[in-house]
């Protein structure tokens, strides 16, 4: 693609094609986004966020990342449509362009950008990072289990083979200990949102835990309003809840350990599935599906932006 | 390049804790290779796992044998894979 306008938002991408995609989005609005690079992967990729921000010194953010599960490519893909949205409807959509105007926005598209590799280049089906683990002949870690949240808790694998092995200590992971540098760096992170796919869920905190989170009635509320929104577009239901309840318990999550920081607005999508192909979700689907969680991701941006704390 | 060959994606239905317990045995034994896709959670929620072939047919007794019930969410996830791919192909030569 030469541009942003030319790139296609309905087919998959492979790590260059979306690295080279945030570079013209830069390039396109100087103004208005930045490329900050966090970090290197374990194999030495780049890791980069792209920075939303209509100036002002450190204001308060929202952070979202997509692909932390490499082989939920329509995590990834929603990412890319998410940044070129943000820069059509700064400035044309009053509600947003309010929530740029008071808030910076950090999109990280590609979490895991080692794995997103070997799921072009090997196994389609990777999930997890490709760290080494001594000892073990199995490779990789389970970057929604490597926080330090419950970390080693029930609720993950001590199995370096397991596609939820936790890791060797927790932020073991670089992919993770980048984001829990750069959060704790810039100490002004207000809503923190991790996406994956599938099963159509919008999950906070605990993972690891039973006992409710103690802004647990708020972030329900705030959760019905998203999945609400999201279901105004073509109906797909989304159930949400804490997710040990909803789902079963995960220690080592990411939004436990960002909830611990304090950030209150911490939420974890599971993106839409048809109920036929998984992680493999048709190409055709990618921009429904960002269309319906950016309706639910505005909501959720909108209430940060009105309930300052 | 990984192939999955006859690996059926297969969703499974536990009615009650007992069943969900017995899902949970599954994913304990290794050997079978099984990628759970979604997690066994609780009773009334799907369980989605795939399984390679050389497994296929033990995983589907054991279910059958404790009366749990699945349906095939994937016949061929190679065949997918390859669909896939011929998206992205045809698009980029485009």
């Amino acid at each position: 693609a030469r541009s942003t306008g030319t790139f296609s938002y309905a087919t998959y991408h492979t790590l260059e094609e979306i690295y080279d995609f945030m570079d013209m989005l830069v390039v396109e609005h100087p103004q208005l986004v930045s490329k900050l690079q966090i970090g290197n992967t374990y194999e030495g990729r780049p890791i980069y966020v792209l920075k939303f921000s209509t100036g002002g010194n450190n204001r308060p953010a929202i952070w979202i990342d997509t692909g932390i599960h490499s082989r939920e490519w329509v995590t990834q893909a929603s990412g890319v449509w998410f940044a070129k949205k943000i820069t059509e409807d700064y400035g044309q959509d009053p509600a947003f362009t309010a929530i740029l105007d008071t808030m910076d926005i950090f999109l990280e598209i590609v979490t895991n950008p080692d794995g997103f590799a070997f799921t072009h280049s090997k196994n389609r089906l990777w999930r997890k990072t490709r760290s080494i683990t001594p000892g073990s002949s199995c490779v990789g870690a389970d970057p929604n289990r490597n926080w330090d949240a419950g970390f080693g808790m029930a609720g993950a694998s001590g199995n370096p083979c397991s596609e939820t092995y936790h890791g060797q200590f927790a932020n073991s992971e670089v992919e993770v200990k980048s984001i829990v540098d750069f959060v704790k760096d810039h100490g002004n992170i207000k809503a923190f949102i991790s996406i994956h796919s599938y099963s159509q869920l919008l999950l906070y905190p605990y993972g690891y835990k039973t006992e409710p989170a103690p802004d647990q009635n708020e972030l329900d509320r705030v959760a019905k309003s998203a999945v609400t929104a999201l279901a105004s577009l073509y109906g797909t239901k989304f159930t949400y809840g804490s997710i040990i309840k909803t789902i079963y318990q995960a220690s080592g999550s990411t939004v436990d350990w960002t909830y611990s920081q304090g950030i209150k607005y911490s939420f974890t999508f599971e993106l839409r599935d048809t109920g036929r192909y998984g992680f493999l979700l048709p190409a055709s689907q990618i921009i429904p599906s960002a269309q319906e969680t950016w309706l639910a991701l505005q909501a959720i941006m909108e209430y940060t932006v009105t309930h300052p704390y | 390049k990984e192939n999955f060959v006859g690996h059926q994606v297969l969703q499974i239905s536990a009615v009650d804790e007992a069943q969900v317990q017995k899902v949970k045995q599954l994913e304990e034994l290794e050997h079978l290779q099984l990628d759970f896709w979604r997690g066994p959670a609780q009773p009334g929620s799907a369980t989605d796992v795939r399984v390679p072939f050389t497994s296929l047919q033990a995983v589907k007794i054991f279910l059958e044998a404790h009366g749990i019930r699945y349906r095939i969410l994937i016949e061929n996830v190679q065949a997918l894979l390859d669909e896939e791919q011929e998206q992205m192909f045809a698009f980029q030569s485009r």
